[in-house]
């Protein structure tokens, strides 16, 4: 669902931020 | 061999579609979806934040999105 990429996108996003 | 397994997320595939191509971390989740490399969401955003943060690409904005890249 693009609910569930939504999170996920998020969810990798908040992984990258200290590395961004 | 696994159903499942037809689309592997590995560096290398990361950095072909990053080389051809600026994405956001939405674009690059649809070309690994769960369903196609058979990880779990949770690995999926895991392997692919290694994989990123190892092939360290440059980043832009378009269309108030953050996008990244590869040059060759």
């Amino acid at each position: 669902s693009s609910s569930e990429a939504d999170e996920m996108a998020a969810a990798l996003e908040a992984e990258l931020n200290d590395f961004i | 061999t696994p159903s499942s397994g037809d689309i592997q997320l590995t560096e290398e595939a990361v950095r072909r579609y990053l080389t051809r191509k600026p994405m956001t971390t939405k674009d690059l989740l649809k070309k690994f979806q769960t369903k196609k490399t058979g990880l779990s969401s949770e690995q999926t955003v895991n392997v692919l934040a290694q994989i990123l943060k190892r092939l360290n690409p440059d980043r832009k904005i378009v269309h108030d999105k953050m996008h990244f890249y590869l040059k060759e």
